[in-house]
């Protein structure tokens, strides 16, 4: 059986969230980089790369 | 693979094998954390290139529809799965909705999600780091952002790119304050595969956006393309065709269906005339 290439079509995901008193307007953004490594652990993969500004934060990950 | 986090909105999308629903039981424990609750979830994909290579709960839409259903919390009760179907083999985008009843949906914003195979060879040849380059991939992806001329898609982006190796490359950027648009390359001929997206506002300059559209496929020249938008307007589906279409592409199918707190999603596939 051939060794089948690299799958480069993504599986995305959109979640959203609200709250009624939520800690801070920072939200989802006061995450740490160590609950953020947890969950790309789950998913397998890493972040390689990062930029931010005033209203979010982007990452480049593996894969 | 991007990671995109606002202060009440997360998007992570991940390609190869990666399995990406995992990410939603931390998230969420994480987000309770913080005072946050649940209220809306869109997953999205196409057609895998090696479907049997995926792994649980990947291995099929309905195990990940499965997966799904039985990790949201009960109060994302509209809840919709569905598979729309194009005519061209293999190209096909998976649709998974569930929403809060009681918090509406931002119906101003779009999402454009373009996928791109059979890239053209010489275009994609500029993905590959060369044997002797001795640059950190942070450098070798921003040679190629420049080569490319990724850097003129959205001008003024602040650009986030990287260069793996051998080959492929990924890039995040930010624009106009809180958008986002992102570029995953895997340019291996047999297997090439390009994707852009980007989001936007039923108020922004369509003709802008529609030139957006144009330069990010004129980078990759693919063979084949598809491109789902998720929008309450009926005019952005309309300018993606009426943008494509003059770069040589005719649209072999079109699919729209409605989601719960997602709006409408409308499916495109394009081949190109060349082909």
């Amino acid at each position: 059986m051939a060794v089948p290439g690299f799958e480069g079509f993504e599986k995305r995901l959109e979640l959203h969230f609200f709250g009624d008193d939520p800690v801070s307007d920072m939200g989802l953004r006061l995450i740490n980089m160590e609950s953020l490594e947890k969950v790309l652990n789950a998913v397998q993969c890493t972040v390689v790369s990062s930029v931010g500004n005033q209203f979010f934060d982007a990452y480049v990950l593996s894969e | 693979s991007s990671l995109f986090i606002y202060p009440t909105k997360i998007i992570i999308k991940t390609c190869g094998t990666t399995q990406l629903l995992k990410s939603i039981r931390p998230l969420i424990h994480y987000a309770f954390n913080l005072g946050l609750t649940l209220c809306s979830c869109r997953y999205t994909r196409g057609s895998f290139i090696f479907p049997k290579s995926q792994p649980s709960p990947h291995s099929s839409f309905k195990e990940e529809v499965i997966y799904l259903e039985e990790t949201l919390p009960s109060n994302l009760c509209y809840r919709k799965a569905s598979v729309m179907l194009s005519k061209l083999s293999n190209h096909n985008w998976h649709v998974f909705t569930a929403g809060d009843q009681e918090i509406p949906i931002d119906q101003t914003l779009f999402t454009i999600e373009v996928c791109m195979t059979e890239l053209d060879r010489v275009l994609a040849r500029k993905f590959f780091r060369r044997p002797d380059d001795d640059k950190n991939s942070d450098a070798a992806g921003q040679e190629m952002t420049e080569l490319t001329g990724i850097d003129n898609i959205i001008p003024g982006a602040i650009i986030c790119d990287f260069g793996f190796d051998p080959c492929g490359y990924s890039m995040n950027g930010i624009h106009d304050g809180d958008r986002y648009s992102t570029i995953h390359v895997t340019p291996e001929d047999g297997f090439s595969y390009a994707s852009f997206e980007c989001v936007g506002s039923i108020y922004d300059d369509m003709d802008e956006f529609s030139e957006t559209l144009k330069k990010a496929v004129q980078v990759f020249r693919p063979a084949t393309l598809s491109v789902s938008t998720t929008s309450s307007s009926h005019e952005v589906w309309t300018r993606v065709a009426n943008a494509i279409e003059p770069l040589g592409f005719k649209c072999r199918s079109f699919a729209v269906d409605e989601f719960p707190a997602a709006g409408s999603v409308v499916f495109q596939t394009f081949t190109s005339r060349r082909k």
